[in-house]
């Protein structure tokens, strides 16, 4: 929307009242941290400032477009609305975003189908004219998450969308993440130069290898290549897909003495929030004695060249396949990631240690990796109605809990992937709080795309809410599943309980499943993680600057009188009266502050009493004109009688 | 495979609701499906 005055700041204050679903709750933080890692908007919970966004659970999933200027401005996170781009999605239009497909140059792009449109709602395909909505010199955008889909607002079966390029006809409307327009238009409209929480990415594709260096203090070095003698024949970002494309870094240990390290160092690098998550794929075709181990290199005034901290030994036995690992770090100092090739034992076998698609963000790891391999080859032949499940993973939280996908749908669901969470127990399991309280569980689809901040995973999250009951059951869902489970074998021959599952049957369509890098080298990754979400069933503290709640400290006199609007009952020279809320450009009024007055209204005011000054004047300067001339033309008529007389 | 004891729990209803589905639903006919407009720009609308 044009108009700086529609702009909020950069990091926008926030509250988030009591009636939101805990799950939302936690669905919307993780959509804030999207917008951190991929762009400069950052939110913060309010604390007193004029204007704020309110988001509460209406009957939707809606919002104002643009910063209004109201004071409490809301946006809606009803039920079903507690996905992540769906929040996105509204948060783009409070930032200042119309949807896609009512730009003035859509015609050139989209066809709109008038007949198919339910009767009465054809005014939800306006456009909006270059004078209210700007594209910001960006193209069109069928794969924008502000884009209907092809049925919006369909009175039958047929699109009321059509595309002019047919094959993006099953891609608008999409509801994963942002697009790369999107943010292209976020960055340029609130000028960002780059994400908050983002650190770096890199995938050796340029020759300086994003500025990596060779550490100092080893026997060996690094290589950027295209193949590796004995492994791997492809990077990971391209995969053999473009010929003189496609390098990665390679230690090669077949070649190195025992003992020999190779150090690949990061270039400097800021924190700001002291803890990160460094992500990357890592091929070994070493020996099963060389170790690839992480470590910091941490500056300060006390160690201008940097202090070398341990962090962890990667676990990755030798492999025909790129491994995606994750790795936590706390860093604060200024500091540099080190990858410590070794060579451990002395074989002399023709491979090493490989690094591709390195991305670190200050943000928090997701916890597990389940590898679905030959994605494409499940998604087709598993039959109907019939599950895969991870294996068991037990959270830092101390629960277990797996994943359980249809690769061919639930019941019912064809041509869709269905995905449910599960909590899980073993015989004996104790020391545990049951029902379950309060964990937060997400299911993400990982798209493997090389840089972090173009990704567009696909998740959902479910919240374990320990009093919800079981459909057509008074036992409680989340409870143990030793109680409301069934026994399962695992591949180990091991038993375990499997609780019910909750999720979606509509995960994501076939379609999108083999869109972008969900499926790469054949596998699928789903990244899964249990959050503790308690903290979130409490109400968000009130800024400490807003009036006192009207509580002990309220005069008796204030006891029957009702301010509205936020307006605090106060005592003024023994009487009850009414301190209203004000913003910048606004205030509320009269004895309870029933009235709201705004800059915008004082100066209609003032234009409407001087237009009708202007009017009153006009008026008697009229009839004072016609008065004269009145008089006028009868003195000049009598005088003329008088001349006939004497004549 | 066994299923578990207690059906599973479809969040949504089961249902790929876009948010003007969510929206029409819940009986709201905001504008465009999902935009709140104020007195000022609804004039100008």
């Amino acid at each position: 929307i044009i108009g700086d005055e529609y702009r909020w700041p950069k990091t926008i204050p926030y509250y988030m009242e009591d009636d939101l679903e805990i799950n939302a709750k936690g669905v919307i933080l993780k959509a804030f941290e999207q917008y951190r890692l991929k762009s400069c908007i950052d939110f913060k919970p309010w604390s007193g400032e004029a204007n704020y966004i309110s988001i509460f659970k209406g009957g939707g999933c809606f919002s104002s477009v643009g910063n209004r200027h109201v004071g409490k401005q809301s946006l809606s996170i009803g039920t079903n609305c507690d996905r992540i781009a769906t929040i996105e999605h509204e948060f783009l239009h409070a930032l200042g975003f119309w949807h896609e497909q009512s730009r003035a140059d859509r015609d050139d792009y989209v066809r709109i189908m008038w007949d198919r449109i339910s009767e009465g709602k054809e005014h939800n395909f306006n456009t909006y004219n270059d004078t209210t909505s700007s594209s910001l010199g960006v193209p069109y955008d069928y794969g924008s998450m502000m884009h209907y889909s092809k049925n919006a607002f369909q009175n039958g079966t047929e699109p009321t969308i059509v595309t002019k390029i047919p094959a993006f006809s099953d891609v608008i409307g999409q509801r994963m993440e942002f697009s790369d327009s999107d943010l292209l238009k976020l960055h340029r409209l609130y000028n960002c130069t780059q994400g908050s929480t983002f650190l770096d990415s890199c995938d050796f594709e340029r020759e300086n290898i994003c500025g990596m260096i060779q550490g100092h203090g080893d026997q060996a070095d690094w290589v950027r290549l295209a193949r590796a003698t004995g492994g791997p024949d492809t990077d990971y970002s391209n995969m053999g897909k473009c010929t003189g494309s496609g390098y990665f870094m390679h230690f090669n240990t077949g070649t190195a003495k025992t003992g020999d390290t190779a150090l690949l160092e990061s270039r400097l690098l800021y924190p700001k929030r002291g803890y990160q998550c460094l992500q990357f794929f890592y091929y070994n075709s070493a020996e099963p004695s060389d170790t690839l181990k992480i470590y910091v290199r941490e500056y300060d005034k006390a160690h201008p060249n940097g202090t070398l901290r341990f962090i962890k030994t990667i676990e990755g036995s030798p492999q025909n396949l790129w491994q995606l690992h994750h790795v936590s770090l706390d860093v604060k100092l200024k500091f540099r990631i080190v990858f410590e090739g070794t060579k451990g034992g002395s074989g002399a076998s023709a491979g090493g240690l490989s690094l591709d698609d390195i991305n670190l963000s200050e943000t928090t790891c997701p916890e597990f990796i389940w590898r679905v391999k030959n994605f494409s080859h499940v998604m087709e032949n598993t039959p109907l109605n019939t599950p895969i499940f991870s294996p068991p993973f037990t959270s830092k939280e101390g629960y277990t809990f797996q994943m359980s996908l249809y690769p061919s749908g639930k019941e019912g669901y064809p041509g869709e992937l269905s995905a449910y969470a599960h909590l899980v127990a073993r015989e004996g399991d104790t020391g545990k709080t049951w029902p379950c309280p309060w964990k937060q569980m997400t299911m993400m689809l990982m798209d493997q795309h090389p840089h972090i901040q173009k990704r567009m995973s696909n998740q959902r999250s479910v919240t374990t809410d320990p009093n919800m009951k079981a459909t057509g059951s008074d036992q409680l869902f989340w409870d143990d599943p030793q109680k409301v489970g069934v026994e399962v074998t695992d591949t180990d021959g091991s038993k375990y309980y499997r609780g019910p599952g909750a999720g979606t049957p509509v995960y994501l369509t076939h379609l999108r499943a083999k869109s972008r890098d969900f499926i790469k080298g054949g596998d699928a990754i789903f990244l899964l993680t249990m959050e503790d979400v308690s903290h979130l069933t409490v109400s968000q503290p009130l800024p400490s600057t807003t009036p006192p709640p009207v509580s002990s400290t309220t005069p008796d006199v204030c006891l029957n009188v009702k301010c509205q609007n936020g307006g605090v009952c106060v005592l003024d020279t023994d009487k009850a009266a009414c301190r209203c809320v004000v913003g910048d450009d606004w205030w509320y009024y009269g004895d309870s502050c029933q009235y709201k007055g705004s800059v915008m209204d004082k100066n209609t005011l003032a234009l409407a009493s001087s237009l009708s000054v202007l009017g009153v004047m006009l008026v008697v300067t009229a009839v004072s004109v016609i008065c004269v001339k009145k008089k006028y033309k009868k003195r000049s008529s009598s005088d003329l009688v008088m001349g006939n007389v004497y004549a | 495979l066994p299923t578990a004891k207690l059906l599973d729990h479809d969040v949504d209803g089961g249902r790929d609701r876009d948010i003007i589905d969510i929206n029409e639903e819940a009986g709201l006919n905001l504008v465009e499906g999902d935009i709140v407009l104020d007195e000022r720009q609804t004039r100008n609308s």
